[in-house]
Protein backbone atom coordinates (compact mmCIF):
# COMPACT_ATOMS: atom_id res chain seq x y z
CA UNK A 1 0.00 0.00 0.00
CA UNK A 2 0.80 3.64 -0.41
CA UNK A 3 0.17 6.99 1.11
CA UNK A 4 0.71 9.71 -0.56
CA UNK A 5 1.17 13.59 0.55
CA UNK A 6 0.17 16.78 -1.20
CA UNK A 7 0.54 19.91 0.80
CA UNK A 8 0.75 23.82 0.23
CA UNK A 9 4.36 25.37 1.82
CA UNK A 10 5.99 28.09 1.07
CA UNK A 11 8.74 28.19 -2.03
CA UNK A 12 11.92 30.09 -2.53
CA UNK A 13 15.08 30.12 -0.01
CA UNK A 14 12.58 30.17 2.86
CA UNK A 15 10.40 27.80 1.56
CA UNK A 16 9.95 23.61 2.32
CA UNK A 17 12.97 21.62 1.51
CA UNK A 18 13.21 17.72 1.70
CA UNK A 19 14.72 16.37 4.62
CA UNK A 20 14.63 12.67 3.02
CA UNK A 21 15.98 10.95 -0.18
CA UNK A 22 14.26 8.59 -2.61
CA UNK A 23 14.41 4.85 -1.75
CA UNK A 24 15.17 6.34 2.10
CA UNK A 25 13.14 3.73 4.62
CA UNK A 26 11.49 5.76 7.06
CA UNK A 27 9.52 5.60 10.42
CA UNK A 28 6.11 7.21 11.78
CA UNK A 29 7.15 10.75 13.21
CA UNK A 30 10.56 10.98 11.76
CA UNK A 31 10.68 14.33 9.79
CA UNK A 32 10.74 14.47 6.23
CA UNK A 33 11.59 18.20 6.15
CA UNK A 34 11.94 21.95 6.89
CA UNK B 1 -3.71 15.82 -69.10
CA UNK B 2 -6.31 12.74 -70.15
CA UNK B 3 -4.44 12.60 -73.31
CA UNK B 4 -0.74 12.40 -71.05
CA UNK B 5 -2.86 9.69 -68.67
CA UNK B 6 -4.16 7.18 -71.32
CA UNK B 7 -0.59 7.61 -73.70
CA UNK B 8 2.35 7.19 -70.89
CA UNK B 9 3.79 4.04 -71.25
CA UNK B 10 3.54 2.60 -67.39
CA UNK B 11 6.74 0.75 -66.64
CA UNK B 12 7.13 -1.75 -63.64
CA UNK B 13 10.08 -2.61 -62.33
CA UNK B 14 10.91 -3.74 -58.54
CA UNK B 15 11.11 -1.46 -55.51
CA UNK B 16 14.71 -1.32 -53.49
CA UNK B 17 14.13 -2.68 -50.46
CA UNK B 18 15.30 0.51 -48.57
CA UNK B 19 12.67 1.89 -50.21
CA UNK B 20 10.08 -0.12 -48.62
CA UNK B 21 11.36 -0.38 -45.31
CA UNK B 22 11.41 3.62 -44.98
CA UNK B 23 7.94 3.09 -45.93
CA UNK B 24 6.93 1.15 -43.29
CA UNK B 25 9.48 3.33 -40.87
CA UNK B 26 7.26 6.29 -41.80
CA UNK B 27 3.90 4.13 -41.07
CA UNK B 28 5.10 3.35 -38.03
CA UNK B 29 6.52 6.41 -37.02
CA UNK B 30 3.03 8.42 -37.78
CA UNK B 31 1.26 5.56 -35.66
CA UNK B 32 3.57 6.21 -32.66
CA UNK B 33 3.03 10.02 -33.25
CA UNK B 34 -0.77 9.82 -33.04
CA UNK B 35 -0.57 7.51 -30.00
CA UNK B 36 1.13 9.53 -28.17
CA UNK B 37 -0.16 12.49 -28.83
CA UNK B 38 -3.54 10.73 -28.65
CA UNK B 39 -5.43 12.55 -25.67
CA UNK B 40 -8.57 11.48 -23.51
CA UNK B 41 -9.92 14.33 -22.26
CA UNK B 42 -13.27 15.13 -21.00
CA UNK B 43 -15.55 17.96 -21.74
CA UNK B 44 -13.02 20.86 -19.76
CA UNK B 45 -9.86 19.39 -21.58
CA UNK B 46 -8.72 17.75 -18.58
CA UNK B 47 -7.65 13.96 -18.43
CA UNK B 48 -9.64 11.06 -18.38
CA UNK B 49 -7.30 8.39 -17.11
CA UNK B 50 -7.23 4.73 -18.26
CA UNK B 51 -4.71 1.67 -18.50
CA UNK B 52 -1.55 2.64 -20.24
CA UNK B 53 1.59 1.29 -20.09
CA UNK B 54 3.84 -1.97 -21.06
CA UNK B 55 1.93 -5.83 -21.85
CA UNK B 56 2.72 -6.46 -18.23
CA UNK B 57 0.39 -3.83 -17.02
CA UNK B 58 -3.00 -4.98 -19.19
CA UNK B 59 -2.32 -8.41 -18.15
CA UNK B 60 -2.41 -6.90 -14.09
CA UNK B 61 -5.41 -5.35 -15.56
CA UNK B 62 -7.40 -8.36 -17.22
CA UNK B 63 -6.87 -9.95 -13.95
CA UNK B 64 -10.06 -10.41 -11.07
CA UNK B 65 -7.86 -8.14 -8.91
CA UNK B 66 -10.73 -7.06 -6.44
CA UNK B 67 -11.91 -11.14 -6.32
CA UNK B 68 -8.76 -11.83 -5.53
CA UNK B 69 -8.26 -9.39 -2.83
CA UNK B 70 -11.77 -10.28 -1.01
CA UNK B 71 -10.71 -13.93 -0.92
CA UNK B 72 -7.04 -12.77 0.48
CA UNK B 73 -8.76 -11.03 3.04
CA UNK B 74 -11.02 -14.09 4.09
CA UNK B 75 -7.93 -16.35 4.45
CA UNK B 76 -5.98 -13.75 6.31
CA UNK B 77 -9.39 -13.42 8.68
CA UNK B 78 -9.81 -17.51 9.37
CA UNK B 79 -9.44 -17.93 12.96
CA UNK B 80 -5.69 -19.92 13.52
CA UNK B 81 -5.64 -22.25 16.15
CA UNK B 82 -3.73 -21.19 19.25
CA UNK B 83 -0.56 -23.36 19.19
CA UNK B 84 0.28 -22.26 15.93
CA UNK B 85 -0.15 -18.26 16.34
CA UNK B 86 3.37 -17.66 17.55
CA UNK B 87 5.26 -19.90 14.65
CA UNK B 88 3.03 -18.71 11.82
CA UNK B 89 3.70 -15.07 12.29
CA UNK B 90 7.20 -15.69 13.52
CA UNK B 91 7.84 -17.01 10.17
CA UNK B 92 6.23 -14.20 8.60
CA UNK B 93 8.14 -11.92 10.58
CA UNK B 94 11.37 -13.37 9.65
CA UNK B 95 10.02 -13.60 5.53
CA UNK B 96 9.22 -9.27 5.67
CA UNK B 97 11.39 -8.13 7.90
CA UNK B 98 9.06 -7.21 10.94
CA UNK B 99 10.01 -6.13 14.41
CA UNK B 100 8.26 -8.04 17.10
CA UNK B 101 9.72 -6.61 20.07
CA UNK B 102 8.05 -3.20 19.65
CA UNK B 103 4.25 -4.57 19.12
CA UNK B 104 1.35 -4.60 21.60
CA UNK B 105 0.51 -6.98 22.40
CA UNK B 106 3.53 -9.07 22.57
CA UNK B 107 2.11 -12.13 23.09
CA UNK B 108 1.82 -13.40 19.49
CA UNK B 109 -1.89 -15.54 20.98
CA UNK B 110 -3.45 -12.24 21.24
CA UNK B 111 -3.61 -12.53 17.40
CA UNK B 112 -6.54 -14.45 16.08
CA UNK B 113 -5.41 -14.18 12.25
CA UNK B 114 -3.15 -13.19 10.28
CA UNK B 115 -5.43 -9.87 9.42
CA UNK B 116 -5.04 -8.91 12.93
CA UNK B 117 -1.46 -9.50 13.53
CA UNK B 118 -0.92 -7.50 9.94
CA UNK B 119 -3.32 -4.48 11.97
CA UNK B 120 -1.06 -4.84 14.98
CA UNK B 121 -0.36 -1.58 17.43
CA UNK B 122 2.90 -0.26 18.38
CA UNK B 123 4.28 -0.03 21.82
CA UNK B 124 3.20 3.93 23.57
CA UNK B 125 6.36 5.93 22.01
CA UNK B 126 7.76 3.40 19.83
CA UNK B 127 7.87 6.21 17.30
CA UNK B 128 8.91 9.55 18.83
CA UNK B 129 7.61 12.31 17.20
CA UNK B 130 10.31 15.23 16.08
CA UNK B 131 8.51 17.93 17.28
CA UNK B 132 11.02 20.44 15.17
CA UNK B 133 9.22 19.22 11.73
CA UNK B 134 6.71 20.74 10.16
CA UNK B 135 5.63 17.31 8.50
CA UNK B 136 6.57 14.12 9.90
CA UNK B 137 6.05 10.52 7.73
CA UNK B 138 2.63 9.16 8.31
CA UNK B 139 4.10 5.55 8.35
CA UNK B 140 6.49 3.26 8.33
CA UNK B 141 7.63 2.37 4.28
CA UNK B 142 10.13 3.60 1.79
CA UNK B 143 9.83 7.23 0.21
CA UNK B 144 9.06 6.02 -3.38
CA UNK B 145 9.75 9.40 -5.01
CA UNK B 146 8.54 13.19 -4.14
CA UNK B 147 8.84 17.09 -5.72
CA UNK B 148 7.19 19.73 -6.37
CA UNK B 149 3.68 20.11 -7.72
CA UNK B 150 4.63 21.61 -11.70
CA UNK B 151 1.56 22.37 -13.57
CA UNK B 152 -1.41 20.25 -11.59
CA UNK B 153 1.13 17.05 -12.66
CA UNK B 154 2.20 14.93 -9.84
CA UNK B 155 5.51 12.93 -10.88
CA UNK B 156 4.32 9.01 -9.92
CA UNK B 157 8.61 8.38 -10.42
CA UNK B 158 10.89 9.67 -13.27
CA UNK B 159 9.02 10.47 -16.62
CA UNK B 160 5.71 9.16 -15.32
CA UNK B 161 3.58 11.75 -14.07
CA UNK B 162 -0.41 12.16 -13.29
CA UNK B 163 -2.69 14.55 -12.32
CA UNK B 164 -3.35 16.31 -9.33
CA UNK B 165 -7.09 17.10 -10.33
CA UNK B 166 -7.78 12.60 -11.02
CA UNK B 167 -5.65 12.40 -7.88
CA UNK B 168 -7.92 14.22 -5.87
CA UNK B 169 -11.08 14.61 -7.90
CA UNK B 170 -11.83 17.36 -10.35
CA UNK B 171 -14.70 19.68 -9.74
CA UNK B 172 -15.61 22.19 -12.63
CA UNK B 173 -17.54 25.48 -11.92
CA UNK B 174 -20.56 23.65 -12.38
CA UNK B 175 -19.40 20.95 -10.40
CA UNK B 176 -20.85 18.62 -12.79
CA UNK B 177 -18.77 16.43 -14.25
CA UNK B 178 -18.79 16.27 -18.51
CA UNK B 179 -17.45 12.92 -19.87
CA UNK B 180 -16.16 13.08 -22.91
CA UNK B 181 -16.21 9.70 -24.78
CA UNK B 182 -12.98 10.13 -26.52
CA UNK B 183 -11.20 12.98 -27.67
CA UNK B 184 -8.27 12.15 -30.11
CA UNK B 185 -5.72 14.74 -30.85
CA UNK B 186 -5.00 14.98 -34.70
CA UNK B 187 -1.38 15.35 -35.04
CA UNK B 188 -1.20 18.62 -32.55
CA UNK B 189 -4.85 19.71 -33.36
CA UNK B 190 -7.30 18.70 -30.63
CA UNK B 191 -10.45 17.35 -32.08
CA UNK B 192 -13.25 16.91 -29.28
CA UNK B 193 -15.79 13.78 -31.44
CA UNK B 194 -18.18 13.86 -28.65
CA UNK B 195 -18.90 15.19 -25.32
CA UNK B 196 -21.48 13.99 -23.62
CA UNK B 197 -22.78 16.10 -20.35
CA UNK B 198 -24.65 13.27 -18.76
CA UNK B 199 -25.88 12.76 -15.33
CA UNK B 200 -24.59 8.94 -14.76
CA UNK B 201 -25.65 6.87 -12.18
CA UNK B 202 -23.17 5.15 -9.92
CA UNK B 203 -24.38 2.25 -7.75
CA UNK B 204 -22.81 2.60 -4.87
CA UNK B 205 -23.52 0.55 -1.60
CA UNK B 206 -26.65 -0.66 -3.05
CA UNK B 207 -27.74 3.03 -3.22
CA UNK B 208 -28.42 4.83 -6.60
CA UNK B 209 -26.99 8.62 -6.65
CA UNK B 210 -27.03 10.83 -9.56
CA UNK B 211 -23.20 11.40 -10.80
CA UNK B 212 -23.79 15.04 -9.27
CA UNK B 213 -24.67 14.10 -5.90
CA UNK B 214 -22.16 11.55 -5.72
CA UNK B 215 -19.52 14.36 -5.76
CA UNK B 216 -21.11 17.23 -4.79
CA UNK B 217 -21.65 20.47 -6.44
CA UNK B 218 -18.38 23.00 -6.46
CA UNK B 219 -18.78 25.23 -3.63
CA UNK B 220 -21.23 23.83 -2.00
CA UNK B 221 -20.70 23.64 1.47
CA UNK B 222 -21.72 20.74 3.89
CA UNK B 223 -24.73 21.84 5.89
CA UNK B 224 -24.30 19.68 8.80
CA UNK B 225 -24.45 20.09 12.34
CA UNK B 226 -21.58 19.77 14.91
CA UNK B 227 -20.70 16.74 16.98
CA UNK B 228 -17.04 16.12 18.59
CA UNK B 229 -15.28 13.41 17.69
CA UNK B 230 -14.33 9.99 18.66
CA UNK B 231 -10.75 10.38 20.59
CA UNK B 232 -7.95 9.03 18.27
CA UNK B 233 -5.69 6.91 19.59
CA UNK B 234 -2.24 8.55 19.51
CA UNK B 235 -0.16 4.97 19.99
CA UNK B 236 2.78 7.75 19.58
CA UNK B 237 3.54 10.47 22.20
CA UNK B 238 5.87 13.68 20.97
CA UNK B 239 9.33 13.66 21.97
CA UNK B 240 10.66 15.10 25.37
CA UNK B 241 12.52 18.24 23.24
CA UNK B 242 8.41 19.02 22.37
CA UNK B 243 8.31 22.59 21.75
CA UNK B 244 5.59 23.81 20.57
CA UNK B 245 5.81 24.72 16.26
CA UNK B 246 3.21 26.76 17.08
CA UNK B 247 4.09 30.14 17.20
CA UNK B 248 3.53 31.42 20.30
CA UNK B 249 0.12 32.87 20.97
CA UNK B 250 -1.91 34.60 23.48
CA UNK B 251 -4.55 32.18 25.49
CA UNK B 252 -7.54 34.93 24.50
CA UNK B 253 -6.91 33.88 21.19
CA UNK B 254 -7.56 30.14 22.30
CA UNK B 255 -10.41 30.59 24.94
CA UNK B 256 -11.25 27.05 25.89
CA UNK B 257 -14.32 28.55 27.59
CA UNK B 258 -17.68 27.06 25.37
CA UNK B 259 -19.41 30.45 25.14
CA UNK B 260 -16.59 31.83 23.37
CA UNK B 261 -17.84 30.05 20.56
CA UNK B 262 -21.90 29.48 19.27
CA UNK B 263 -21.56 25.48 20.41
CA UNK B 264 -24.36 23.83 19.51
CA UNK B 265 -27.60 22.75 21.17
CA UNK B 266 -27.86 19.22 21.65
CA UNK B 267 -29.94 18.25 19.21
CA UNK B 268 -27.09 19.63 16.70
CA UNK B 269 -24.72 17.17 18.59
CA UNK B 270 -26.08 13.83 16.92
CA UNK B 271 -26.42 14.67 12.78
CA UNK B 272 -29.85 13.09 11.39
CA UNK B 273 -29.15 9.90 10.06
CA UNK B 274 -28.38 9.82 6.59
CA UNK B 275 -31.07 10.31 3.90
CA UNK B 276 -31.20 9.19 0.84
CA UNK B 277 -28.71 11.85 -1.75
CA UNK B 278 -28.06 14.10 0.86
CA UNK B 279 -24.35 15.18 1.93
CA UNK B 280 -22.75 12.23 4.11
CA UNK B 281 -21.43 13.43 7.13
CA UNK B 282 -19.43 10.65 8.47
CA UNK B 283 -18.18 12.31 11.58
CA UNK B 284 -17.96 9.55 14.57
CA UNK B 285 -20.31 11.02 17.69
CA UNK B 286 -18.98 10.18 20.78
CA UNK B 287 -21.80 11.31 23.28
CA UNK B 288 -20.56 10.59 26.24
CA UNK B 289 -17.38 13.36 25.50
CA UNK B 290 -18.05 16.86 27.26
CA UNK B 291 -17.92 19.62 24.87
CA UNK B 292 -15.18 21.06 26.67
CA UNK B 293 -12.64 17.75 26.00
CA UNK B 294 -13.44 18.26 22.60
CA UNK B 295 -12.17 22.04 22.74
CA UNK B 296 -9.64 21.94 24.60
CA UNK B 297 -8.43 18.81 22.10
CA UNK B 298 -9.20 20.88 19.11
CA UNK B 299 -7.86 24.33 20.65
CA UNK B 300 -4.54 22.18 21.08
CA UNK B 301 -4.56 21.39 17.63
CA UNK B 302 -5.17 24.84 16.41
CA UNK B 303 -2.77 25.85 18.64
CA UNK B 304 -0.17 23.37 17.05
CA UNK B 305 -1.59 24.77 13.31
CA UNK B 306 -0.05 28.24 14.44
CA UNK B 307 -3.95 30.03 13.88
CA UNK B 308 -6.50 30.87 16.12
CA UNK B 309 -9.59 28.38 16.10
CA UNK B 310 -12.04 31.56 15.85
CA UNK B 311 -11.17 32.63 12.35
CA UNK B 312 -11.43 28.94 11.11
CA UNK B 313 -14.75 29.47 9.24
CA UNK B 314 -13.03 29.43 5.99
CA UNK B 315 -12.78 26.86 3.70
CA UNK B 316 -9.52 25.90 2.16
CA UNK B 317 -9.14 25.43 -1.13
CA UNK B 318 -8.24 21.98 -2.73
CA UNK B 319 -5.45 22.77 -4.36
CA UNK B 320 -7.31 24.75 -7.17
CA UNK B 321 -5.30 28.11 -6.07
CA UNK B 322 -2.22 28.08 -3.80
CA UNK B 323 -1.20 31.57 -1.99
CA UNK B 324 1.30 33.43 -3.17
CA UNK B 325 4.66 32.94 -2.55
CA UNK B 326 3.42 29.31 -1.80
CA UNK B 327 3.84 26.07 -3.81
CA UNK B 328 2.08 22.53 -4.14
CA UNK B 329 4.29 19.74 -3.22
CA UNK B 330 4.05 16.08 -3.03
CA UNK B 331 5.58 12.94 -1.62
CA UNK B 332 4.96 9.07 -2.13
CA UNK B 333 5.68 6.67 0.95
CA UNK B 334 5.04 2.99 0.30
CA UNK B 335 4.41 1.04 2.59
CA UNK B 336 5.99 -3.18 2.20
CA UNK B 337 3.93 -6.16 3.42
CA UNK B 338 5.89 -6.05 6.57
CA UNK B 339 5.92 -2.36 7.41
CA UNK B 340 3.61 -1.39 10.58
CA UNK B 341 0.23 -0.50 8.62
CA UNK B 342 -1.37 1.72 10.73
CA UNK B 343 -1.04 5.15 9.49
CA UNK B 344 -0.40 8.54 11.32
CA UNK B 345 -1.01 12.45 11.07
CA UNK B 346 1.83 13.89 9.26
CA UNK B 347 1.26 17.05 10.52
CA UNK B 348 -1.62 19.53 12.86
CA UNK B 349 -4.41 19.83 10.73
CA UNK B 350 -7.91 19.59 10.14
CA UNK B 351 -9.24 17.33 7.57
CA UNK B 352 -12.52 19.00 5.91
CA UNK B 353 -13.62 16.31 3.81
CA UNK B 354 -13.05 12.96 2.10
CA UNK B 355 -13.59 11.12 -1.06
CA UNK B 356 -13.70 7.67 -1.62
CA UNK B 357 -12.44 6.61 -5.08
CA UNK B 358 -13.64 3.01 -6.13
CA UNK B 359 -10.80 2.08 -8.66
CA UNK B 360 -8.72 -0.74 -9.21
CA UNK B 361 -6.44 -2.89 -6.60
CA UNK B 362 -2.99 -3.19 -9.22
CA UNK B 363 -0.47 -3.63 -6.77
CA UNK B 364 1.59 -0.50 -5.83
CA UNK B 365 5.06 -2.06 -5.60
CA UNK B 366 8.14 -0.21 -6.87
CA UNK B 367 7.80 -2.58 -10.00
CA UNK B 368 4.18 -1.53 -10.84
CA UNK B 369 4.28 1.97 -10.05
CA UNK B 370 7.31 2.28 -12.84
CA UNK B 371 5.36 0.92 -15.58
CA UNK B 372 1.94 1.42 -14.73
CA UNK B 373 0.93 4.89 -15.80
CA UNK B 374 -1.80 7.10 -13.55
CA UNK B 375 -1.70 3.71 -10.62
CA UNK B 376 -2.59 6.44 -8.08
CA UNK B 377 -5.28 7.73 -9.96
CA UNK B 378 -6.18 3.91 -10.52
CA UNK B 379 -6.50 2.22 -7.76
CA UNK B 380 -8.54 2.31 -5.12
CA UNK B 381 -8.13 5.22 -2.62
CA UNK B 382 -9.33 7.58 -0.02
CA UNK B 383 -8.55 11.27 -0.62
CA UNK B 384 -8.23 12.86 2.63
CA UNK B 385 -8.75 16.80 1.95
CA UNK B 386 -8.17 19.91 4.86
CA UNK B 387 -5.82 22.48 5.65
CA UNK B 388 -2.73 22.97 8.15
CA UNK B 389 -0.78 26.08 9.08
CA UNK B 390 0.38 27.15 5.38
CA UNK B 391 -3.13 26.29 3.25
CA UNK B 392 -4.31 22.92 1.61
CA UNK B 393 -3.11 19.74 2.49
CA UNK B 394 -4.51 16.17 1.97
CA UNK B 395 -3.17 12.76 2.42
CA UNK B 396 -3.84 10.06 0.24
CA UNK B 397 -3.97 6.46 1.40
CA UNK B 398 -3.64 4.55 -2.03
CA UNK B 399 -5.29 0.28 -1.79
CA UNK B 400 -3.59 -2.45 -3.25
CA UNK B 401 -4.37 -6.27 -4.42
CA UNK B 402 -3.42 -7.52 -0.82
CA UNK B 403 -4.40 -4.62 1.25
CA UNK B 404 -7.62 -3.55 -0.10
CA UNK B 405 -9.28 -1.81 2.73
CA UNK B 406 -8.49 1.45 4.21
CA UNK B 407 -9.30 2.43 7.84
CA UNK B 408 -10.46 6.08 9.12
CA UNK B 409 -10.62 6.37 12.76
CA UNK B 410 -12.98 9.17 12.51
CA UNK B 411 -15.10 7.72 9.76
CA UNK B 412 -18.02 5.87 10.41
CA UNK B 413 -19.28 5.51 7.23
CA UNK B 414 -16.92 4.71 4.78
CA UNK B 415 -16.78 1.15 3.56
CA UNK B 416 -13.86 0.55 0.79
CA UNK B 417 -12.71 -2.95 -0.96
CA UNK B 418 -16.54 -3.23 -1.98
CA UNK B 419 -18.04 -6.10 -4.49
CA UNK B 420 -20.06 -3.98 -7.28
CA UNK B 421 -20.06 -6.49 -10.55
CA UNK B 422 -17.97 -5.00 -13.66
CA UNK B 423 -21.09 -3.85 -15.35
CA UNK B 424 -21.93 -1.40 -12.61
CA UNK B 425 -18.25 -0.13 -11.66
CA UNK B 426 -18.28 3.59 -11.45
CA UNK B 427 -15.97 5.39 -14.26
CA UNK B 428 -12.78 6.37 -13.27
CA UNK B 429 -12.80 9.11 -11.17
CA UNK B 430 -15.83 8.45 -9.49
CA UNK B 431 -16.16 9.27 -5.77
CA UNK B 432 -18.13 9.02 -2.87
CA UNK B 433 -17.84 12.50 -0.53
CA UNK B 434 -18.28 13.25 2.97
CA UNK B 435 -17.35 15.66 4.98
CA UNK B 436 -16.63 16.10 8.67
CA UNK B 437 -17.26 19.12 9.82
CA UNK B 438 -19.66 17.86 12.85
CA UNK B 439 -16.30 16.48 14.14
CA UNK B 440 -15.22 20.05 15.77
CA UNK B 441 -17.61 22.31 17.01
CA UNK B 442 -14.90 25.18 16.01
CA UNK B 443 -12.52 24.12 13.50
CA UNK B 444 -15.63 22.86 10.73
CA UNK B 445 -13.73 19.42 10.02
CA UNK B 446 -11.56 16.57 12.23
CA UNK B 447 -8.60 18.49 14.05
CA UNK B 448 -5.54 16.08 14.08
CA UNK B 449 -2.43 17.02 15.90
CA UNK B 450 1.33 15.54 14.58
CA UNK B 451 1.77 11.34 15.23
CA UNK B 452 -2.51 11.17 16.40
CA UNK B 453 -3.34 7.65 15.00
CA UNK B 454 -5.85 8.06 11.72
CA UNK B 455 -6.63 4.66 10.56
CA UNK B 456 -4.44 2.16 8.43
CA UNK B 457 -4.80 -0.69 5.70
CA UNK B 458 -5.98 -3.93 5.90
CA UNK B 459 -5.69 -7.64 4.35
CA UNK B 460 -8.13 -7.93 2.00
Amino acid sequence: STIVLVWEAPEGREGWEFGVGVGEKVKVGQGLGR
Amino acid sequence: ASEAWRRTPTKWYPLPWFVGAMLLVLVQWRRTVRKEAEVHVDGDGHEVVRLRGPWQVHILGALPLRNLSRVWGYLNSLELPLWFRPYGYKIYASLFGCDLSEIEPSDLHAYPSMGAFFYRALKPGARPIDASAPLVSPADGTVLHFGKVEGARVEQVKGLTYSLDALLGLEDQSGKRTRVRRAEADLGKRKEIEVVDDEEFANVNGIEYSLNQLIGGAGSTPSTPVTPSAPSHPTTQRSSSASTSATESTDEEFPTDPKAYSTPSSRDRHPSPQKHGERIDASVVEPDRSIQETLSHDVSVAKEMGVSPTLQRTRSTYGATVRPGNALYFMVVYLAPGDYHRFHSPTAWVVEKRRHFMGELFSVSPYVAKRLENLFVLNERVALLGRWRHGFFSMIPVGATNVGSIKINFDQQLRTNLRHPRRSRPPPGTYEEATYSAASPILNGQPLSAGEEMGGFCLG
